[in-house]
């Protein structure tokens, strides 16, 4: 199963994680 | 034949350089003019058809009956299980799929009275922190991909992309799609108690999206919150009444604070005390890059769940849903490598879109389903049905529903931070 997010958001905007990376449930996935 | 085979002399003749340079420069100009103009096919509406594309293996699996095979894989890890086979059975599929068994809840495996029941288990309170982000993960899993959404493309891997509009559906009111039914604006001309008629099925208005004579919303928490009757496609769910009673002062108080809560989160400085008129945030239909505010972009993030992972999915951020469309589709399966060769991948399964709106404008989650885990739940919503039975409804149409009831005030069904919102299901 996959979960597919699409936002808008300031452009500045920016990921903080990796393609690949292992993440659980409320770690930071991007911020300002 | 023999013969002929192993004693016919093969001759070699040499071929000018020049035929083979141009040979080889033919190759390049066509697979470059493919990648320039992929075979995007339009319907009348202008929307693309999506089809079935890739290599011969994602064709063989395009063959098999996957949906059936999802529900009898649904049905087998329903049965119940052996009291004393539970923890072995449940400890070598922790093995084999990389599970922690120290964080899940209730830790005797016991209890867990089938595969199913285990998949989707539970975390412990306090066993997933949430960071101090404005987004955060709404699963455990692995980011597949993520980035900016240009021209209404969202790249599913590396050169591939797919339709924003196929994915999160476009609205076309008018269009005699029977799987299509109600949106907002239809509605938008509707006087309160008028009766609108969409597909020939008349219905309240209040009943549809609730209104001052319509029950208030449920008591118990976000889990009981029930969404307006649904949009869904069997005739018989219009007119039913969800029960949405409230059966004390206190918990009515309880979810007035966590939608202020929400409101808070999201920057709004909504009356949520006072009468549910504020409508605090302009409404954002669109979901083009094209119509984002100055200034700001549209993203997207495809976080992939293995087996082993908790299965349950959290809000990842504050915000407020609208509505749902339902997209019934295939169950191919979803892990990195179909989604390296399937084009299409996430447009072609079944997924149920959850469109709304965060404090920086449009917001969009879109659970998708997999051969595995067909089934996806939404806690707020009861209505919702996926992977059953029955006439597959034409590509590309959903059925939908708003939670235009689940709060007035914020005219959507609010969500805080890493609160859980749902969950896949095998089957």
């Amino acid at each position: 199963s996959t979960i597919v997010l699409i936002f808008e958001a300031p452009s500045d905007f920016e990921f903080a994680v990796q393609a690949g990376q292992k993440i659980k449930v409320g770690q930071k996935l991007g911020d300002l | 034949l023999f013969k002929a085979w192993t004693e016919t002399p093969t001759k070699w003749y040499p071929i000018p350089i020049a035929v083979g340079a141009l040979l080889l420069v033919v190759i390049q100009y066509r697979k470059n003019s493919r990648k320039r103009n992929p075979e995007v096919v339009l319907d009348q509406d202008g929307v693309e058809v999506v089809k079935l594309k890739g290599p011969w293996q994602v064709h063989v699996m395009g063959a098999l009956p996957l949906r059936n095979l999802s529900r009898l894989w649904g049905y087998m890890n329903s049965l119940q299980l052996p009291v004393w086979f539970r923890p072995y059975g449940f400890k070598m599929y922790a093995l084999a799929f990389g599970c922690n068994l120290d964080e899940i809840d209730p830790d005797d495996l016991q209890k867990y009275a089938s595969l199913g029941d285990f998949f989707y288990r539970k975390l412990k309170p306090g066993a997933r922190p949430v960071d101090d982000a404005i987004l955060v993960s709404p699963a455990d899993g692995t980011v597949l991909h993520f980035g900016t959404i240009k021209d209404s493309r969202v790249e599913q891997v590396k050169g591939i992309t797919y339709s924003l509009d196929a994915l999160l559906g476009v609205e076309r009111p008018g269009t005699p799609t029977a799987a299509v039914k109600s949106t907002r604006s239809d509605l938008d001309n509707v006087n309160d108690h008028d009766f609108a008629n969409v597909n020939g099925i008349e219905y309240t208005l209040d009943q549809l999206i609730g209104g001052q004579n319509s029950p208030a919303r449920p008591a118990g928490g976000t889990d009981s919150r029930s969404p307006s009757p649904s949009g869904d496609p069997a005739p018989q769910k219009f007119g039913e009444q969800v029960d949405a009673s409230v059966n004390s002062e206190a918990n009515l108080t309880d979810t007035i604070a966590h939608d202020a809560g929400v409101a808070r989160d999201m920057g709004v400085s909504a009356a949520v005390e006072g009468s549910p008129v504020a409508r605090p945030i302009a409404r954002r239909r669109s979901t083009s890059d094209k119509d984002v505010r100055p200034g700001n972009s549209l993203f997207f993030s495809v976080i992939y769940l293995a087996p082993g992972d908790y299965h349950r999915f959290h809000s990842p951020t504050a915000w407020v849903v609208e509505k749902r469309r339902h997209f019934v589709g295939e169950l191919f399966s979803v892990s990195p490598f179909m989604a390296k060769r399937l084009e299409n991948l996430f447009v072609l399964n079944e997924r149920v879109a959850l469109l709304g709106r965060w404090r920086h404008g449009f917001f969009g989650m879109v659970p998708v389903g997999a051969t595995n885990v067909g089934s996806i739940k939404v806690n707020f919503d009861q209505e919702l049905r996926t992977n059953v039975r029955g006439r597959r409804p034409p590509p590309g149409t959903y059925t939908e529903a708003v939670y235009s009831a689940a709060s007035p005030i914020l005219n959507g069904q609010p969500l805080s931070f890493a609160e859980e919102m749902g969950g896949f299901c095998l089957g």
